[in-house]
C-alpha cells in the first residue's frame, strides 16, 4: 500500500507547493517512490516540477468528472522515481460541477484507490481555500501536512483549518490523521518569527516537525527553472532543510 | 458616488490584504471617506483593523444571504475616515449556499448600492480562490487592484487572472475596469525580482503603479497590533510606501 498525505492550509502563500514539491523531490532521491498530484488550479506544483500543462493528455478536474481513470494522467518527471498528475484552470469551476453529486467528496478519494499499490508515498497539493478540492483530499488522505507560514496572519485561519480537518474526520475519512506542522520561510532576524513559532507549537504540541525551512531564495528561484531545489542548487540551505524534512518525515512516518 | 474597488488576485499570499489594509488607512489619513469590506472568510482585513469579529453584530455572510443590511455591518476603525465591514468563517459555505439564487454573483452590488453615497472609496479584499466571493467583488466593482507579489509563482496565474476580469465584465459588470497591478513584497537583492517585474510590465504596461511595495517587517507586524502600518510605526519602509501608493492612486484614479 501507500500513504497518502494532504498538504493543506487555506492560508494563501504558506509554502504548501513548496513544501509539497521539494518533500516529494527529496524522499524520490532518497529512493522512495513518490506521486504529486497537483489539485490547485493554479497549477504551480505542476510547473514546479517542469511540467507544461499545455502539452499532458490528461488532467485532474477530467479525473475527478470521471472522464479518465488517474493512471492516464500521470506524468514523469525529471527525478525517475517521482511522478506528478496536472492540474487545469478547469478545476476552478469544479465545485459548481460535482455539487449534484451525492459523492462529490469522494472523488479523488476513488480515482487514487488503483494506483495505491504501485507508490509508497502520494502527497496531495492543496489549493489556499477550504472548498470541495481541499475536502476532496483531506478525504481521500490517510494524513494532513499543514505549512505555516512564521507570519501573524497565518496563525488566524489554523483553527479554522484544525475544525475542518476534524470535521472530514467526523463525516467523510474516520482514519484521517494529522501528520504535523512545518514552519516555513522562518527569518530568525525578526522577533515575530519567535512568537509566532511559540504559537505554533502551542497548537500543534508534539507534531510540529523540528525542520524549521528558512527563507532561501534559491526556493523561489528554483520554480522559475521548472525544478525542485534539490536539482536546482542542492548546497543551498532550502535544500538542506528539505532533505532534513524528508529524513524526519521518514523518521515519524510509518510506512503503509 | 464612491468608486469601488477590488483587490483581487487568485494567487495565495501575494499582498492583497495588506494592500487593502494599508492603502484604505493611508487614504483615510489622507482624509478621503474610506469603507473597507473583508470579503475573505479568513477575516485578515477584519483583524488587521483591530476589529474582534466574534464581537460584532453582523458580518459579512449575513449582508449576501439577506439577512442584514451592509449598513448593519458597518463598523468602526481606530482611524475616524475609515470604517469596515467584517467577514466571518461563515463565508466557507457561502458558494454552496447561493448556488440556487440567480443573482447570486449579484449580492454584494446589491448590498453596497444604499451605502455608495456615504464613502468616496469603497476597498473589497478578496479572498485567494476565482470562486463566488470574487465574482462577487469584480461585479461590484468599478476596478479591479491587482497586487502583484514579486515572485515567479505569481506570475502564472495572472493570465488567468485577466481572463476571469474579462469574462465578468462581458456577463456581469460591463463597467468593471483594471486600475493596475501592486508590485509587493520587492527584495532588490534578487535577480528573480527584476526579471518578475519586467514580465509583470508586460502584461500590464502603463497600468502597473509606479511605486513598488519593498518587503519590510513593519508590514508583517503591524497586523499582531491590530492596525495599519502608519499607526505602528509610521517612518518604517512599509509605510512609507503605501502612502506613496495613496497619493499615486489619487493622482490617477479619477473621483466618482
Ligand atoms: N522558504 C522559502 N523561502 C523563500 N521563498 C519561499 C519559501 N517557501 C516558499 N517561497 C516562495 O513564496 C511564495 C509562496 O509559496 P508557495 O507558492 O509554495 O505557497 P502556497 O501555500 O502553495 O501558495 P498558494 O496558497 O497560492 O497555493 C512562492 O513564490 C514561493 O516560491
Ligand atoms: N511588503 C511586505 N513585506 C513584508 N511582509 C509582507 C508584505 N506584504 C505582505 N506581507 C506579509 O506576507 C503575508 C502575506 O500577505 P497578505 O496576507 O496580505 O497576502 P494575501 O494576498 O492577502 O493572502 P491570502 O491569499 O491568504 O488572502 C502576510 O503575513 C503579510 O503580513
Ligand atoms: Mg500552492
Ligand atoms: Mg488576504
Amino acid at each position: 500500500g501507500s500513504r497518502v498525505i494532504a498538504i493543506a492550509n487555506q492560508k494563501g502563500g504558506v509554502g504548501k507547493t513548496t513544501s509539497a514539491v521539494n518533500l516529494a523531490a527529496c524522499l524520490a532521491v532518497l529512493e522512495h517512490s513518490v506521486l504529486l498530484v497537483d489539485c490547485d488550479p493554479q497549477g504551480n506544483a505542476t510547473s514546479g516540477l517542469g511540467v507544461d500543462r499545455d502539452a499532458v493528455p490528461r488532467t485532474l478536474d477530467e479525473v475527478l468528472l470521471r472522464e479518465a481513470p488517474l493512471l492516464d494522467a500521470v506524468r514523469p518527471t525529471a527525478l525517475p522515481a517521482l511522478k506528478v498528475v496536472p492540474s487545469s484552470p478547469n478545476l476552478n469551476g469544479i465545485e459548481v460541477e460535482l455539487l449534484p453529486a451525492e459523492d462529490r467528496a469522494f472523488r479523488l478519494r476513488e480515482a487514487l484507490a488503483p494506483l495505491r499499490g504501485g507508490y509508497e508515498y502520494i502527497f496531495l497539493d492543496c489549493p489556499p481555500s477550504l472548498g470541495i478540492l481541499t475536502v476532496n483530499a483531506l478525504t481521500a488522505a490517510d494524513s494532513v501536512l499543514v505549512p505555516v507560514q512564521c507570519e501573524y496572519f497565518a496563525l488566524e485561519g489554523l483553527g479554522q483549518l484544525l475544525r475542518t480537518i476534524e470535521l472530514v474526520r467526523l463525516e467523510l475519512n474516520p482514519a484521517l490523521e494529522l501528520e504535523g506542522a512545518i514552519l516555513t520561510m522562518y527569518d530568525g532576524r525578526t522577533r515575530l518569527a519567535q512568537e509566532v513559532i511559540r504559537q505554533v507549537r502551542g497548537h500543534f504540541r508534539e507534531r510540529v516537525f523540528r525542520t524549521v525551512v528558512p527563507r532561501n531564495v534559491r526556493l523561489s528561484e528554483a520554480p522559475s527553472f521548472g525544478k525542485p531545489v534539490i536539482l536546482h542548487d542542492i548546497k543551498s540551505p532550502g535544500a538542506a532543510a528539505y532533505l532534513a524534512l524528508a529524513r524526519e518525515f521518514l523518521r515519524r512516518s510509518p510506512r503503509a
